[in-house]
């Protein structure tokens, strides 16, 4: 069997004339890092639960992607991280909700699959999760960049929730 | 939102998605990307697939349990079940935004119904495809 790897890194009205090609090319360069971690596992033998976990793992250290470094900010100005990760060969599955401190949630997600009882755990639950398994954490200005704090003002004084490389409002 | 679909060479699949959901959002607004069967999932039976989009939409339509469900029960190949999905279907209630997925053989399906999305893939032996609109 080969292997195969795909990524998204967003979606939304990204239109051609709001994207400088500085940006572009970050956005390319960003995509191009990502899917080499996930190829450097697959062609190492490697599962594709590895592969997807380094690959978003990837695109989360990536301050133009939103999540983990540069994830969008809420009406509160916090950030409030999900992720998920399943195993198509076992069903196994592990997601979280609601981080605001673990750097890479995705590998909290699979911590979840894999270390508890559970599909599911979000909020404080997470938190304390995280915790007891030892997953990295970051202070709040870790994920937060000028880029969002930008988008949240914009959108604060437009009355208006967008997705993150949107600038079709949904009011 | 980011995320990511494999097959290795076992044969085996998976997906994985995470983001930070949609700006200026209601605290404690969760979207579809950690609901398993909504914005993630994976089966070898069928496909892996990870989504990107309005949250609530994908949501309502359990876009990615209900892709890997048309090629069990229907029979469709990974590429007609996500257009089904992504160009019919989530349009219709104002569902913007985009999959990835991957099956037991051949290449990853990218389909969005959105200006663009940003995304990546590649297949054992062939070169790496990089892209954000629709060509």
């Amino acid at each position: 069997v080969d292997w195969a790897l795909a990524l998204h890194g967003g979606a939304g009205t990204i239109l051609r004339e709001h994207l400088s090609p500085e940006d572009e090319t970050r956005y390319r360069a960003g995509l191009e890092v990502a899917l080499a971690a996930g190829r450097a596992v697959l062609e190492a033998g490697g599962t594709a639960l590895d592969a997807v976990e380094e690959t978003v793992t990837a695109l989360e250290e990536n301050p133009v992607f939103n999540a983990g470094k540069g994830s969008v900010l809420t009406a509160e100005g916090a950030v409030e991280m999900d992720a998920a990760i399943m195993d198509g060969a076992s069903l196994d599955a592990g997601a979280v909700i609601g981080l605001r401190r673990v750097r890479n949630p995705v590998r909290l997600a699979r911590q979840v699959m894999e270390h508890s009882p559970h599909v599911m755990l979000a909020w404080q639950g997470a938190e304390d999760f995280a915790r007891h398994m030892g997953a990295e954490t970051m202070a709040l200005e870790w994920f937060v960049t000028g880029h969002r704090s930008t988008q949240l003002a914009e959108a604060r004084a437009a009355n208006v929730v967008s997705l993150d490389h949107s600038d079709g409002k949904y009011g | 939102t980011v995320g990511a679909v494999a097959r290795d060479r076992n044969g085996n699949l998976a997906a994985a998605t995470s983001t930070g959901g949609m700006t200026n959002k209601q605290p404690g607004r969760v979207g579809d990307a950690p609901l398993i069967g909504a914005g993630t999932y994976a089966s070898n039976r069928s496909c892996a697939v990870s989504a990107t989009g309005h949250g609530e939409m994908f949501i309502r339509l359990t876009v990615a349990r209900d892709i890997a469900a048309m090629m069990e029960y229907q029979g469709l190949d990974l590429a007609a079940a996500t257009y089904r999905k992504v160009h019919e279907e989530l349009p219709r209630i104002d569902g913007a935004g985009g999959v990835i997925a991957v099956g037991a053989e051949g290449a990853p399906v990218l389909s969005f119904n959105s200006e663009g999305m940003y995304r990546a893939a590649q297949c054992e032996g062939a070169a790496p495809i990089i892209a954000i609109f629709e060509d």
